[in-house]
């Protein structure tokens, strides 16, 4: 059985807004480590992977391997139920076909206790086996400001072009109408207070879809920072880390520009 | 024009 309690529901909820646009139903892989969540989209263009350490709960238990098939959509619908500051408790049976949600509040004037209760179900869905590469490139910004540029680019044109060079990382958007490009450059006041990092082996220059990286920044509401992995001809790791775990996502470049 | 790649181009089955 899994009985996981999470001092606050946020946590969930801005997880789910993470991942919900890109995939419908995933199996939260629960075991004594934690839960984890891998899936792709269905064009098979980008993966996310969530990382929940048991650590990071108030208390987690997790007697054996436990697969939980989750509609992501119907649990955004349970999870709209909490407040953001509700004690969250999900528990699930060894059968893993109902996972039942605690909501706890104390609030000024009594307890309040609600429980739901969602359907699970089988997913039969192919893990990938992600390679452990060594990027070429590794930048490190405030995740507020990746949010800014992308949206500001899918205004204009639907990829973007990262370049990473000596000079600093850039983002190149060409639109039919209108084109538009930032440079962020490595700035030795800003690295000294730890705003943000490149770190670059060889210059990097990929192409993708900016309707992905809008849809990733929906991580920024989980951590301060996003760091992107780059090489030449490999599929881009975008990745939140925040107290209690990660999630990352890999996009796969556009080819032949 | 670009072409979008597909993971599966990348990642293999474990």
């Amino acid at each position: 059985m899994l009985e996981a309690k999470l001092s606050e529901a946020a946590l969930l909820k801005r997880l789910l807004d993470a991942v919900k646009e890109l995939v419908s139903d995933a199996n939260f892989e629960c075991n004594e480590e934690g839960i984890q969540l891998q899936a792709m989209d269905n064009s098979h263009v980008a993966l996310v992977s969530v990382k929940l350490y048991a650590s990071g709960f108030k208390r987690y238990r997790c007697d054996r391997p436990l697969p939980l098939g989750v509609n992501l959509g119907s649990l955004t619908k349970v999870l709209k139920c909490a407040k953001d500051d509700d004690i969250c408790t999900l528990k699930a049976g060894d059968d893993a076909d109902i996972l039942s949600l605690t909501y706890e509040a104390k609030s000024a004037y009594a307890d309040r206790i609600a429980e739901y209760e969602m359907k699970l179900m089988d997913i039969d869905a192919d893990q990938l086996g992600i390679p452990d590469t060594d990027y070429d490139a590794s930048v490190t910004m405030p995740s507020s400001e990746f949010l800014r540029i992308v949206r500001d680019l899918s205004l204009l044109g639907e990829s973007v072009r990262i370049e990473v060079s000596k000079e600093g990382i850039r983002f190149v958007s060409d639109g039919e109408a209108a084109n538009g490009n930032i440079l962020i450059k490595q700035n030795a006041e800003a690295s000294g207070k730890k705003k943000g990092s490149i770190e670059m082996n060889s210059a990097v220059t990929l192409t993708f879809s900016l309707k992905y990286l809008v849809n990733f920044s929906k991580s920024s509401s989980l951590s301060k920072k996003v760091q992107l992995m780059m090489s030449n001809d490999v599929p881009l790791l975008v990745s939140y880390a925040f107290n209690q775990g990660h999630i990352r996502y890999y996009l796969a470049p556009k080819i032949g520009d | 024009p670009s072409a979008q790649g597909s993971l599966k181009d990348f990642f293999g089955k474990p």
